[in-house]
């Protein structure tokens, strides 16, 4: 049964329509709470950047007086070299055995490839390069590449969203200041003119 | 007055909201497109140091059986090498390596120390990318909303019709039923138990209420 008048369901629509407009504000006001948080976390970002950018500098020091060391005693005429190839003959075959166990019980997959790659490999190398610590040098300068590969992936994809973030909160519903002309970006140094979306920016 | 946000001037609600919802979609986008993927990872440097990180060694041996060298420690004769001591042939030489060791011992704390810091810094981008996942969860649905909006009207929620029948449960019970529509959206039909009448203030408020849930619910799935 049709209950009400077309006054009554007026009435109505305009009690729901309230409810709906505070729901709006409260999430408008969640909205700015976490535009906030968002600023708080980055200003805590470009902390973390300079601190982070300190120590790669003093990494890569450190890396570059290792490397130096490396080349000058590269440089000397080889000395202790019988007592030192001595050793390494019978370095090898342990070498090679420890490492085939290994492989065979964690890495599982092709050990039978990897036991003649390993071969080949301990023939071609040195003992002078264990003496100088040959193996830890590689490993710290592979290291230096994947760090700089992974911090170069999370600054691009990081400064493609603050460049939308700072869209955003550019617009003027975000400033709360509805006749300014120029306001603060809080992810950028520069200060712009409020931008006017184009069409192929809206949903519909 | 019910059309609220006058403050921000001449924009209508639709001008207002509607880039958003996209815009907040692209950040979220451009944060994660990256953000699970192997490339993203930081390196695990404990292995520098002669630690276990087993998947890293397999990855060297498999590479260049470079990770071979790592289990040096456990053969005697690979140790001794490392402790010839050839200082008698040529002490300046001696001394050099001294130099490098030391600076090798520093390079490793430092990348280390490096590594702790570039995992900080991966935390604060996640918790970017989850403010963004709020702001998304606490904004999408007033955007969506505005994306429904064809023209100006003077309601955001419109009642277009209040039925009185019996329910059809096993325990049938009268009910009122009342058909309703946020902005522009297909009706939404929500039925409201015999006991909330509609004299009660806070009857609106339940069926606009139980309206956006419905409308929240259906655009989540």
């Amino acid at each position: 049964d049709q209950l009400v008048s077309d006054n009554e369901l007026q009435e109505m629509s305009t009690q729901g329509s309230k409810y709906i407009d505070r729901e709006i504000q409260n999430a408008v006001k969640g909205v700015q709470e976490i535009k906030t948080l968002i600023e708080k976390t980055n200003e805590e970002r470009k902390t973390l950047l300079s601190v982070l950018e300190e120590a790669k500098k003093n990494k890569e020091d450190a890396l570059n007086e290792t490397r130096d060391s490396e080349t000058k005693l590269k440089a000397f005429p080889e000395v202790c070299n019988e007592t030192m190839m001595a050793l390494w003959e019978e370095c090898k075959p342990c070498l090679k055995q420890t490492c085939m166990k290994f492989y065979a019980r964690v890495c599982r997959s092709g050990s039978g490839l990897v036991g003649r790659q390993l071969e080949e490999f301990l023939n071609q190398s040195s003992p002078f390069y264990f003496w100088i610590n040959g193996d830890r040098i590689d490993s710290l300068l592979e290291n230096d590449r994947q760090q700089s590969h992974v911090l170069d992936v999370m600054q691009d994809s990081f400064n493609r969203a603050t460049g939308i973030m700072d869209e955003l909160f550019q617009d003027r519903f975000f400033t709360h200041k509805p006749q300014d002309t120029f306001y603060h970006s809080p992810f950028s140094y520069f200060r712009r003119p409020p931008l006017h979306y184009a069409k192929s920016r809206l949903v519909r | 007055n019910i059309m609220p946000l006058s403050l921000y001037g001449p924009l209508n609600f639709q001008d207002m909201f509607q880039p958003f919802f996209e815009m907040i979609h692209q950040a979220q986008q451009a944060m994660d497109v990256h953000l699970h993927s192997p490339a993203y990872q930081t390196p695990n440097v404990e292995f520098i140091t002669g630690g276990p990180d087993d998947r890293a060694v397999c990855k060297e041996i498999r590479h260049n059986s470079t990770g071979c060298l790592r289990m040096k420690d456990q053969c005697a004769k690979c140790q001794e090498i490392l402790s010839v001591d050839c200082s008698a042939n040529n002490p300046s030489q001696n001394q050099l390596r001294q130099e490098l060791n030391d600076s090798l011992r520093l390079a490793e704390e430092l990348t280390k120390r490096y590594n702790e810091l570039l995992q900080s810094y991966q935390w604060k981008m996640l918790n970017t990318s989850s403010l963004l996942d709020q702001l998304n969860e606490q904004f999408n649905w007033v955007s969506q909303l505005a994306n429904l909006t064809q023209g100006p009207d003077q309601y955001y929620l419109r009642v277009s019709t209040v039925t009185s029948h019996t329910s059809e449960s096993e325990a049938p019970s009268r009910v009122t039923e009342v058909v309703v529509k946020l902005f522009d959206s297909d009706p939404i039909t929500i039925t409201i138990p015999e006991e909330v009448s509609r004299d009660n203030p806070k009857f609106m408020e339940t069926v606009a209420e139980k309206a956006l849930q419905e409308y929240r619910k259906k655009k989540r799935v």
